[in-house]
């Protein structure tokens, strides 16, 4: 049996936003440790990394380790109906092919319970393992989905260059070309308005903004991101979830044959 | 010309 009842529901609908463009049918994982998803886009090119740990939730009960397969557009479809302010509580049976979300509003006057048809999902877990990054850029995630957008609409991928000046974020297309430069800048009101440059040694990587923008739909999740850069690794771009986990999206760079 | 890798070229299976 498990039953996972979260406050804050609202974090739930935004988590499902900000992946479903990029992965279409996923296996949540259930267990002591938390509620977690590990998925690859359907071109194995991106991988998405959701944990959303058991001392997040108000109430946490899971008898055994569960992998529920759920297609994640249907998913959000039900996860829509939920307010905002709504406390959702994820209820399935061991074994069973449903698995029951149920939405109670604050005032406890309105309760509604939504059943989701499972399905199998043959999916790869992959190991990642754990790298020393030549560059952790922390910034605002709302600038940072700005220049993904900007950038954009100027060409297809983002050549991100990590030196002692800064991070750049540059791209080409048919149009013409663009720099953008983000020098670190500690001395703002609020850290979360900060951009903070922790460099070893420079970096400079090129990647599809294709992905990169899907990424950026985590934006309400964190006032922060965080990238991370190692020359011929996948970059991380790390979404937290306060108090309870992390969004992570890894992306293959693109690289001279 | 830039090549799109693969994640799975450089994570493996566990």
């Amino acid at each position: 049996m498990l039953e996972l009842r979260l406050v804050q529901g609202s974090l739930l609908k935004k988590v499902l936003e900000s992946i479903k463009e990029l992965v279409t049918d996923a296996n949540f994982d259930c267990s002591s440790t938390g509620f977690s998803l590990q998925a690859m886009d359907s071109s194995h090119v991106a991988l998405v990394a959701l944990l959303l740990r058991s001392e997040g939730f108000e109430h946490y009960r899971c008898d055994r380790n569960m992998s529920m397969g759920m297609n994640l557009n249907n998913m959000a479809k039900m996860l829509k109906c939920a307010g905002n302010d709504d406390i959702i509580t994820i209820k399935a049976d061991d074994g069973g092919d449903t698995v029951t979300f149920m939405f109670e509003s604050p005032t406890q006057d309105k309760i509604s319970d939504f059943e989701m048809k499972l399905m199998d999902i043959d999916s790869e877990h992959l190991g990642i393992p754990e790298a020393e990054y030549h560059a952790i850029v922390k910034m605002p995630s709302s600038e940072f989905a700005r220049i993904c957008r900007d950038l954009s609409s100027i060409g297809d991928t983002v050549v991100i260059s990590v030196t002692k000046e800064g991070v750049k974020f540059s791209t080409k297309g048919d149009i013409g070309s663009a720099n953008i430069v983000c020098r670190q800048n500690t001395s703002v009101d609020k850290p979360e308005e900060a951009t903070v440059i922790d460099m070893n040694e420079p970096v400079s990587l090129t990647f599809a903004l294709r992905y990169m923008n899907s990424f950026t739909k985590a934006t309400p999740l964190s006032n922060t991101v965080s990238i991370s850069l190692s020359n011929e690794l996948p970059v991380v771009v790390e979404y937290k979830i306060a108090e309870m986990g992390y969004v992570r999206f890894y992306l293959a760079p693109k690289i001279e044959e | 010309v830039n090549q799109q890798r693969q994640i799975t070229s450089f994570f493996t299976k566990s």
